[in-house]
C-alpha cells in the first residue's frame, strides 16, 4: 500500500483491493470484517485495527454514506494507511490502540458508490428500487430509528432526503445497526460527511438537548481547534439542529440514543466552491487536517472512559 | 450517464427570516429537479442548491422577483465533472507506466 495513490480519488474494486492489501501487510494489526450485504450484493467491509483482547472498547468511523462525498472515501483511505503507519511511534494514537479497537468503514454505500462513478457523479442515497416509485434509493442518513419520519426528511422516494418506509430499511443501514448492537461496546461513533466544515453532536431530530452536550461540545471545540492548527481552515461546532439544519432519521442521533455518548458527525472541506467536487489536489491536506482531530476525540475518548 | 450540461450550483443567501419560507417553497417544485446540496435553515447559512439547465431561467427570476440575494457558486458543472475524469484517468495512466 506504499505505492497507493492517496491523492487521487479511486473506484470502489481500487479501495477493496486497497483495504485487502493492507490486512496482507499488517496481518497482527488490521483485519477486515464483512458486516453485511448491500442491496444490489457487495460486501460491507469494515476494518479492524486491534492490538489484542477480545470485546475492548471501540471507536466506530464510518465515510461515504452518501456516496457522491468522495473526499469522505479518500481521507478514509487516508485515515487506514495513517494508523498502520503511526502505530508505535505516535504516542496519542499508540495509547489509543493499546486499549481500544478502531473500526473503520471506508464505503459504508458501495452501491451509491459505483453508482457516482458509473452513471451520476452527484447520487448521494441507496440503490434499491421502492415500491410504486420510479425513484431509486433512500437517504442512508435519515433511515435511523431516532425520530424516524419527523421533520427535516422526507416522505416522497423522488426526494435527496427521503428517509425510507421504514426504520433500517436500508442494508446499508441496517449492518451497522446490527454491528453496533452486536459489539455492545461501542464508546464512540463518528461518520464522516462533507462539505460545509463543521463537526456536528446529536441532535438533529430534536431541540432538546443532549444531556451530555456541555461535554460533547467542549471536545468539539478542542478538536476543531486542533483542526485549524494545520492549515487554519475554519470549523463550526455544535448540535446539528442548532448548527444546520434539522434533520430526523440520522446515524449519530440513534447512536447517541443507544448510549454512545461520543457520537460525532464531521462535514469535511469545502465551505461551498467546489461542493462535492472537491478537487483531488485537497484530499491530502482534507486528511491531514481531519485526523487531528479524531485523534484528538480518540484520546479524549480513551482517558475518560464511562 | 447522466450529465450536469448547463446544470450551475447556485449559492442562495437569505437577507433575513421572511425570505426563509420563499426559498423553501423550492424545494416544492419538483418540476425544476432541484437538488438542494445545503437546505434552508436560518439567515446565516447560506443554500446552495444544484439547478438544472431547464430550470435556470425560472429560478434566477423567482429569486430575483422577490428580492433574494444568490450567486453562482458553480458555472458549470459538468466542466468540473469532466475535469475530475480527467484526473482520474492521469492518475491511472501513470500508475500504470510507474508499475
Amino acid at each position: 500500500t506504499d505505492s497507493f495513490d492517496f491523492s487521487n480519488y479511486h473506484t470502489l474494486n481500487e479501495i477493496y483491493s486497497f483495504q485487502d492489501q493492507l490486512v496482507a501487510e499488517n496481518p497482527n494489526l488490521v483485519s477486515k470484517i464483512v458486516i453485511g450485504q448491500s442491496y444490489q450484493g457487495r460486501d460491507l467491509n469494515v476494518l479492524k485495527f486491534s492490538t489484542g483482547g477480545s470485546n475492548r472498547p471501540a471507536i466506530w468511523i464510518d465515510t461515504g454514506i452518501h456516496s457522491r462525498e468522495w473526499i469522505t472515501q479518500a481521507s478514509s483511505t487516508w485515515f487506514a494507511k495513517k494508523i498502520v503507519t503511526d502505530y508505535g511511534r505516535d504516542p496519542a494514537l499508540t495509547a489509543v490502540l493499546n486499549q481500544m479497537d478502531i473500526f473503520l468503514e471506508i464505503v459504508a454505500n458501495p452501491d451509491g458508490f459505483v453508482y457516482t462513478h458509473t452513471n451520476n457523479r452527484m447520487w448521494r442515497k441507496t440503490r434499491k428500487p421502492n415500491t410504486g416509485s420510479s425513484c431509486v434509493g433512500v437517504d442512508p442518513n435519515r433511515n435511523w430509528d431516532a425520530g424516524f419520519g419527523g421533520a427535516g426528511a422526507s416522505s416522497s422516494p423522488c426526494n435527496e432526503s427521503y428517509r425510507g418506509p421504514s426504520v433500517h430499511s436500508e442494508p446499508e443501514v441496517k449492518a451497522i445497526v446490527d454491528f453496533v448492537k452486536s459489539h455492545g461496546n461501542l464508546k464512540a461513533f463518528i461518520s464522516i460527511h462533507s462539505y460545509s466544515q463543521m463537526l456536528l453532536y446529536p441532535y438533529g431530530y430534536t431541540y432538546t438537548p443532549a444531556k451530555d452536550k456541555a461535554a460533547l461540545d467542549s471536545l468539539a471545540k478542542t478538536a476543531v481547534a486542533d483542526l485549524r492548527s494545520l492549515y487554519g481552515t475554519s470549523y463550526r461546532y455544535g448540535s446539528i439542529i442548532d448548527t444546520i439544519y434539522q434533520a430526523s432519521g440520522g446515524s449519530i442521533d440513534w447512536t447517541y440514543n443507544q448510549g454512545i455518548k461520543y457520537s460525532f458527525a464531521f462535514e469535511l472541506r469545502d465551505t461551498g466552491r467546489y461542493g462535492f467536487n472537491l478537487p483531488a489536489n485537497q484530499i491530502l491536506p482534507t486528511a491531514q487536517e481531519t485526523w487531528l482531530a479524531l485523534l484528538t476525540i480518540f484520546s479524549h475518548v480513551n482517558n475518560n472512559p464511562y | 450517464k447522466d450529465t450536469f450540461e448547463g446544470h450551475q450550483v447556485l449559492r442562495i443567501v437569505a437577507k433575513d427570516v421572511t425570505q426563509l419560507p420563499l426559498i423553501k417553497d423550492l424545494e416544492q417544485f419538483t418540476d425544476l429537479q432541484l437538488d438542494f446540496w445545503t437546505y434552508v435553515n436560518n439567515v446565516e447559512n447560506p443554500v446552495d442548491i444544484r439547478v438544472p439547465a431547464h430550470s435556470l431561467q425560472y429560478v434566477k427570476r423567482y429569486l430575483e422577483t422577490h428580492g433574494i440575494g444568490y450567486s453562482v457558486m458553480i458555472e458549470d458543472l459538468q466542466a468540473m465533472v469532466d475535469e475530475e475524469q480527467e484526473q482520474m484517468k492521469a492518475a491511472a495512466r501513470s500508475a500504470e507506466v510507474f508499475s
